[in-house]
């Protein structure tokens, strides 16, 4: 078992409180257009230490933080938290369970956490990148980009090898 | 790195050609090192030839069949280097029927290694799923869940 | 020109607006000039709310909610300007079975105006069309026209 | 009736002659994933005077014509027409039927044909232009397209507006 919890709370159209809690196996997200289901797989890359907002339909932290909506006040703050059970110590640490948290203010700043604690972008990059996850392609396969692969040049398609490496 | 690059590239060009033949039922694919002499500086080229046809470049190939191409590159990465989850967000949008079975197939082959969440809103492929997750969009606007369905 | 190009603009917007409403069950949409003093040089900007939300730039539409933006735009065009045949390929694959039918009741709104040869793998969009051509690759990887049903 | 009849030979997967009648109201086209549905629709581009290869997924004259696959020879020659119903004289044209083709061969050489004669490709534009089908963006929606106008920078949506007019 590996990852058990996905928390989001004021990021993009999730300004409540929401946890997804995953078996093994298969899980199936669905609904209707507009939900937020697109929202959930941006959440994942964002918390794993996405740099790129192009890669998550945003242009600034800002577009990660609930805007408000004809009924709700718009939000100071997302965050999001990854859970995942480290029994086996799969990720290079003590703790049997592990969570990972990336929370963004309006002023544009962004803070990454490790069990609760404050810790460094390097710190988390480095516990991914130790595990073997370092901002995988293929951990999170966005909407249209199931092709992507296919339409980069040769070179740019090394990249992918070396994270499998 | 070189000797581990390399290596890698090997395992997942064995596996992208064996889940290509299984997906298209026959056919083949390939995974080329544009300057096999310099691995780590290298880029990847990639072949596919659905079965019955010559050998297209990728970009006459369908929209299903793009799809599925992909998918078998994606599965072969995993399978080289297995990561703990994988999300997949409707990579099987453009899948006719057929081949959605056998993209379950291949999903279901992985599952026991690979945690999956998979947005979709193809019927067949969320009858595989153990856990179902319902969103809906709320009158204020708001995301939240409105269903789980889990198995057994 | 520059005269009828404002007509046309303004008819197409009318038209945008009211489809827009009508697929989305709510919610606004409108096109605007760049550059109102000089119709014939100026871009044409979008705007699309789905109902429930704020005005959200294009790009944080959803994959369903641009396909259906899309539908209304294409719709306004053929209402105020309409064209003898056209051809549609799998633009519903990212809707969802509630988009669909509303999709179907456009289409066939507008289909005693224009003939509408659509591609699709969905069952809802199949079931409204008066002849169904089935296509398939034969041994010979060459496609042929394998069956066809033709209503009345 | 506007359009009655779409014929292929030697053009990309459709080897052998093959034909589509149309009726009024709407059509459907089936099929499994890479049986040949969307060459179809770039078939109706190409006949239409269509000059942008990409927007047919190809790059030359030559990936129009059926290439040859590993039971059946290559061809020499892509044809497709269009047979118009023309009784309400919506072309400018005396014919009650009105037939516009388009042959390739892999020499690279493109003909345009107006019920059956040769003619220039100016004069096919023209016969569309003055219909007001000009190479209209919204008579061919290709695959993946569909949202494409949302993806232009405003002044290139212009055209649109223009063809429209
Ligand atoms: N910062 C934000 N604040 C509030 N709402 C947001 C924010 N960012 C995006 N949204 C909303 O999220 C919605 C899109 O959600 P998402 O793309 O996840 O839908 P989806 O369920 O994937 O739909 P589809 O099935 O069409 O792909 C948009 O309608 C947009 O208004
Ligand atoms: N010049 C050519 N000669 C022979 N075959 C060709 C040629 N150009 C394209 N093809 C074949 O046509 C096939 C693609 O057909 P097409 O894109 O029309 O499929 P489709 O029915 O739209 O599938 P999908 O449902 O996946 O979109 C490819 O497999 C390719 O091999
Ligand atoms: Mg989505
Ligand atoms: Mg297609």
């Amino acid at each position: 078992m590996r990852l058990k919890r996905l928390e989001l709370q004021g990021f993009k159209s999730f300004a409540s409180r929401t946890i997804f809690s995953f078996e093994d196996g298969i899980t199936a997200i669905v609904g209707p257009n507009g939900s937020g289901k697109s929202n959930i797989a941006d959440a994942v890359r964002w918390v794993m230490g996405e740099q790129s907002y192009s890669s998550m339909r945003a242009k600034t932290t800002e577009d990660m933080i609930f805007a408000g909506t004809r009924t709700r006040a718009k939000l100071g703050m997302a965050e999001v938290i990854l859970v995942f059970d480290n029994t086996t110590g799969w990720l290079p640490l003590e703790y049997s369970e592990v969570s990972v948290g990336r929370r963004a203010y309006r002023s544009g700043e962004n803070e990454y956490l490790l069990n609760g604690a404050r810790v460094r972008y390097r710190d988390l990059l480095d516990l991914f990148g130790g595990a073997g996850l370092a901002r995988s392609n293929y951990t999170v396969i966005s909407q249209g980009m199931v092709d992507a692969a296919l339409s980069l040049r040769p070179e740019a398609r090394r990249a992918l090898f070396e994270e499998a490496a | 790195v070189e000797h581990e690059m390399l290596a890698t590239f090997k395992q997942v060009r064995q596996w992208f050609s064996t889940y290509f033949n299984m997906l298209f039922s026959g056919g083949s694919a390939s995974l080329y090192l544009t300057d096999p002499e310099h691995p780590s500086d290298s880029g990847v080229d990639i072949s596919a030839r659905p079965p019955g046809k010559r050998t297209t470049s990728l970009s006459m190939l369908s929209g299903g069949e793009r799809s599925l191409t992909a998918v078998a590159l994606i599965f072969s990465l995993l399978q080289a280097h297995p990561v703990p989850f994988c999300f997949l967000d409707e990579v099987d949008a453009a899948l006719d029927e057929a081949n959605i079975f056998r993209f379950r197939d291949l999903l279901r082959s992985h599952a026991s290694d690979t945690q999956f969440i998979i947005i979709t809103h193809n019927r067949r492929t969320i009858e595989i799923a153990q856990t179902i997750y319902g969103i809906a969009m709320g009158e204020q606007g708001i995301s939240q869940v409105v269903s789980l369905k889990v198995d057994g």
